[in-house]
């Protein structure tokens, strides 16, 4: 069988979809002080999972303000600067309004995808991390 | 009720894949 860390090299993916490649992935970004990308990542999948069922109306409130506040808001932080003035608004928007979505994150969670994708994941295939692991 | 900290942590860590 394949060994998982050749996987990591197939896609971004394929290496969020094991749980060695993200730990050593989020080793990587944390030397290279952009691990809140990764965090930020899960915390969209998470958020747009959450049950729409009753009483947790309250719990997806609070931590999509949680998210705004940690990733968003601060405007110097590694999410923020690479996230486009109007992906914020539109976040900003819908917390200030409580217009909570499951889906109310997703743009800012492609855009830091995408720059993953193109930066980040290349990076550290290259790197020293994932090169000593193989 | 969870921290907001809390939250986040336990948002993150559910969106992760289970173990092998």
């Amino acid at each position: 069988p394949t060994p998982p860390y050749l996987k990591w090299a197939e896609s971004l993916h394929s290496l969020l979809d094991d749980q060695d490649g993200i730990h050593l992935f989020r080793m990587f970004l944390k030397q290279e002080e952009c691990a809140d990308m990764l965090d930020f990542w899960f915390a969209c999948s998470g958020f747009r999972k959450l049950e729409a069922n009753e009483g947790n109306e309250e719990k997806k409130v609070k931590l999509a303000k949680a998210i705004y506040k940690k990733f968003i808001l601060d405007n110097n932080g590694i999410v923020s600067r690479q996230i486009k003035p109007a992906t914020k608004s539109f976040i900003k928007d819908c917390v200030m309004k409580l217009h909570i979505d499951p889906a109310m994150f997703d743009q800012a969670q492609t855009e830091i995808q995408t720059i993953m994708e193109d930066n980040t994941y290349p990076l550290f295939l290259k790197s020293d991390i994932y090169l000593e692991y193989t | 009720m969870d921290s907001e900290d809390d939250l986040l942590q336990k948002c993150i860590t559910s969106a992760m894949p289970k173990q092998r």
